[in-house]
């Protein structure tokens, strides 16, 4: 307690400045994480790699506007599983359930590698977990490409969001022209290191009148 | 409003910047690297009720009534802010997602009696 000074709001003796700036921090931490409706700090585990990273904030800088209160999210593929070809693969999202649930407008970002001449055919699916094989993935888009680099492929957002499961899984097939899928000689689509492929979100949002808002 | 100095037994704005560094969390808190949790502390007497510092009419309003009446009106008149901004996170969530939202309200800019 400060030495005899009195606090003009309440008239009670003030705070020493370190005990002040402690109450500052703690109600710093509070604020922030009630305003991101979180009751604790993430632990990050595995963070994205510094390079895919900056890549990929370039894709939400200015221009792209979330709704008031809404969210932006970029979520980066974590696991492909092994492929059964160059020209497949299975990409593994880990999304919360909110933004699973809300989710209005999805970007597909991923590098196609400079290896194959003219126009290429990339179809992708969402794989529905716990279903029988014959039925278990759903055609969500196709896109022709003549140009290697980075792409954004626009999917379908209904055909994404989940209610059960937060893990999202999408297979990116390729198919050359003439249809042939199997001449394809090595890799066409980067999964991997910094250039894996990411997901680009746009989240309603959160709250109780939020999906009121939505379905009116 | 005034922005507090230590003296300042009025009503005003006191301003506290804290950088997520001292908070040891700059490793999810992407962007920006800080931000001012203001808040608003000091008295406000009968002469000052009502008085935000930017709608003077409605302290004109509020000081008529109050010579109209008693001049010591039983409420009191609190310290509040009455001008706010939202605050623009970039931050790592749970699943190690990049996640952009604004959080409103977060940041007081102006204080004045209620």
């Amino acid at each position: 307690q400060g030495a005899g000074s009195v606090c003009p709001s309440c008239g009670g003796p003030t705070l020493a400045p370190q005990a002040e700036r402690a109450l500052v921090l703690e109600l710093a931490k509070q604020q922030i994480l009630e305003g991101l409706h979180l009751t604790s700090r993430p632990r990050i585990t595995h963070p994205p790699p510094q390079a895919a990273l900056t890549r990929a904030l370039r894709r939400l800088q200015p221009g792209s506007v979330a709704p008031v209160n809404g969210e932006e999210v970029i979520s980066f593929a974590t696991i492909t599983e092994p492929s059964t070809s160059a020209c497949s693969s299975v990409l593994t999202f880990h999304l919360s359930t909110a933004q699973s649930r809300h989710l209005y407008h999805a970007r597909l970002w991923l590098r196609v590698l400079p290896t194959f001449p003219g126009t290429l055919s990339l179809r992708t699916f969402r794989w529905n977990p716990g279903r029988r094989r014959r039925e278990s993935r759903t055609l969500l888009a196709e896109h022709q490409m003549t140009t290697p680099g980075w792409h954004a492929l626009t999917l379908p957002s209904s055909g994404l969001r989940g209610e059960a499961s937060a893990v999202l899984k999408l297979q990116v097939d390729c198919r050359l022209p003439g249809g042939n899928a199997t001449a394809a000689p090595q890799r066409l689509v980067d999964t991997a290191g910094d250039e894996r492929p990411f997901l680009e979100l746009k989240i309603w949002p959160k709250g109780p009148g939020a999906g009121r808002t939505r379905r009116r | 409003t005034p922005t507090c100095e230590p003296e300042t037994p009025l009503c005003c704005r006191r301003d506290h910047y804290v950088d997520f560094r001292e908070l040891g969390w700059r490793d999810w808190i992407l962007q920006p690297e800080g931000y001012q949790l203001n808040y608003c502390s000091g008295q406000c007497p009968p002469h000052l009720a009502g008085s935000p510092g930017i709608a003077a009419s409605f302290h004109s309003a509020v000081f008529s009534l109050l010579k109209a009446n008693n001049p010591w009106p039983l409420g009191t008149s609190c310290c509040v802010p009455t001008a706010r901004r939202p605050l623009s996170l970039l931050y790592l969530d749970h699943d190690g997602n990049v996640v952009k939202t604004d959080v409103p309200d977060m940041v007081v800019e102006a204080c004045g009696c209620s």
